[in-house]
């Protein structure tokens, strides 16, 4: 089983202010 | 909403290049098993908690604030392949803006999936909120 558990922050280096 | 807290050992940390990437983190987690093991150290418990404003890190032992990482600050997070109960996430240092791979030992590889699948939900729900603030 090569299935791996990983996850991309959709939100990272993003702020309210951009 | 609240967060969710877990208890797991911090195995350590090492700098990488790239905020994400299966192979770079891997080769992340594979260097800070390695140092923990050759260190001999218990590695200390600690309190994990997950929320969409970010991970706090709380001393098990003495309940001392360690970390607070802002969810913006965190790039990816993984379950490692080759040690399943190991969970790591990749951050970016409030000081220097250098990539840091933090690694933790989990009781069980279910609670690795647990913790890495909470971590994406908070990921999830900060999106959400960051949309509705735009």
């Amino acid at each position: 089983n090569t299935n791996t558990i990983h996850f991309d922050n959709p939100v990272y280096q993003k702020t309210t202010e951009d | 909403l609240e967060g969710m807290t877990f208890n797991l050992r911090h195995l350590g940390m090492t700098l990488v290049d790239q905020p994400k990437g299966e192979d770079l983190s891997a080769a992340a987690v594979k260097r800070i098993v390695a140092t923990a093991k050759a260190s001999g150290k218990k590695s200390e418990k600690v309190a994990l908690k997950v929320s969409p404003q970010g991970i706090v890190l709380h001393d098990s032992l003495t309940n001392k604030l360690l970390e607070k990482v802002s969810i913006y600050r965190i790039s990816y997070c993984t379950v490692d392949k080759l040690h399943d109960k190991v969970f790591a996430y990749i951050a970016q240092s409030t000081l220097n803006g250098t990539l840091e791979c933090h690694a933790y030992l989990c009781s069980k590889r279910k609670v690795a999936q647990a913790v890495a699948l909470t971590v994406a939900q908070a990921f999830t729900v900060a999106f959400e909120l960051w949309q509705v603030a735009k």
